[in-house]
């Protein structure tokens, strides 16, 4: 497996903040989650309405989730395994040169 | 030659570095390759010079892709150029004209270490790969460093995180090696566009605050043609507008450098998608991501040479 398996179970989550309360709510678990925010590339440019996508590793979805569904954010999974995605994205050709 | 080379793969850096010797040994008549410089781990900056040669004065284009890291479709986007212009050259009237009035410089891949790593570590990895001595973090955001508000609003302090601009401007010597060169060209250089992902947007100045450019009328008309011409290959909706109200407020990047340094019309893609694959985007998306943008990237060129100052 490309990257030793390493991104398995990483999931790719889309968020968006209805209010300011919301929004800082997030920032402040991104910070504590230390998640990969794609975008907007900074937890600054966070606030209502903005569309984040944040990639989480498989050890950090499940307190995420929780704290989404505690906080009533509404979020859609985009990429249920980063792995899966990044594998299927190559070609053959791709991935017999890596190995 | 362009045809034997698989276009719609991604390529690792010393694929897109041999391509790029191969190139230089064999499209001498268009193409040469020199380098700029070297990045922070020691790796050459190379840049391909593409047009047709002419002893009379030229104006250029300047296109980098692969400030960030794990932005792969723009490196891919920045080589489907290179073969298109060398494939077409002498078939397709508008691109003639193109490499016969203008030069294009095309950094293929502007953060080595970054894509480098990229492909062998970590590939959602953002930053160049320099060193921080107080800290454990490495790298800083290629797309901060520039000295145009630097860390302001929109890029951090932190060297922990994703957009931290560094210990000063220019500090990374990727950045310092465009910002010369570019400086060196003086007026020479009328357009820069630098490709990123993902969000589908064409974007002009400025991103570090809520302004309106002097010369909005034509650099505006422009994305919108272009942005209807990506439209008319496969349908797919691109936004266009000043970066600071259509994507975000951010500072210390390199098309509002390159505005602010007299480059009259600087534009940064954000190409495919917008969030369904978003950094994985599939190599079949290679083909249409590429085919589109070229034709926006043509119409660009194509509308300053005829219709802008």
């Amino acid at each position: 497996h490309p990257y030793n398996n390493h991104y398995a179970g990483d999931k790719l989550i889309r968020l968006i903040p209805r209010s300011k309360e919301q929004a800082n709510a997030l920032k402040k678990i991104y910070h504590q989650l230390q998640v990969d925010l794609w975008q907007p590339s900074s937890i600054s440019c966070l606030s209502e309405e903005t569309v984040t996508d944040v990639r989480i590793p498989q050890n950090a979805s499940r307190t995420l989730l929780a704290f989404l569904q505690e906080a009533h954010i509404q979020y859609t999974i985009l990429i249920e395994d980063l792995q899966k995605a990044l594998e299927n994205g190559s070609s053959l050709q791709t991935q017999r040169k890596r190995r | 030659s362009p045809s034997e080379y698989n276009y719609e793969v991604y390529h690792s850096l010393e694929e897109i570095q041999s391509w790029m010797h191969h190139l230089n040994k064999t499209q001498s008549g268009l193409i040469r390759m020199f380098s700029i410089g070297r990045s922070y781990e020691g790796r050459p900056l190379f840049v391909l010079k593409l047009g047709r040669k002419s002893r009379a004065y030229k104006r250029a284009v300047w296109i980098d892709c692969g400030i960030h890291a794990r932005e792969w479709i723009g490196p891919a986007f920045c080589q489907w150029f290179v073969r298109e212009a060398l494939l077409t050259y002498k078939t397709d009237p508008a691109m003639r004209k193109m490499l016969n009035h203008l030069y294009f410089y095309i950094m293929p891949v502007f953060n080595v270490d970054g894509y480098h790593f990229s492909w062998t570590h970590d590939r959602f990895w953002r930053k160049t790969r320099s060193r921080n001595s107080r800290f454990r973090c490495r790298g800083v955001d290629a797309n901060r460093n520039w000295k145009v508000k630097w860390c302001d609003e929109g890029a951090s302090v932190h060297p922990c995180d994703d957009t931290y601009c560094g210990p000063f401007p220019e500090s990374e010597p990727e950045v310092k090696a465009v910002a010369n060169f570019l400086r060196k060209q003086g007026k020479r250089i009328t357009a820069y566009l630098s490709f990123h992902a993902y969000a589908q947007m064409l974007l002009y100045p400025y991103s570090y605050k809520y302004a309106t450019i002097p010369n909005f009328s034509c650099v505006e008309y422009a994305a919108y043609k272009a942005v209807k011409a990506l439209r008319s290959v496969h349908g797919v909706q691109y936004r266009y507008g000043p970066a600071s109200q259509t994507l975000y407020i951010s500072s210390g990047n390199s098309m509002d450098w390159a505005y602010k340094n007299g480059i009259p019309y600087a534009f940064a893609f954000e190409l495919r998608d917008t969030g369904h694959f978003g950094f994985l985007l599939p190599e079949m998306l290679i083909k249409p991501t590429c085919t589109e943008t070229m034709l926006a990237v043509k119409n660009i060129t194509v509308h300053l040479l005829k219709k802008c100052p």
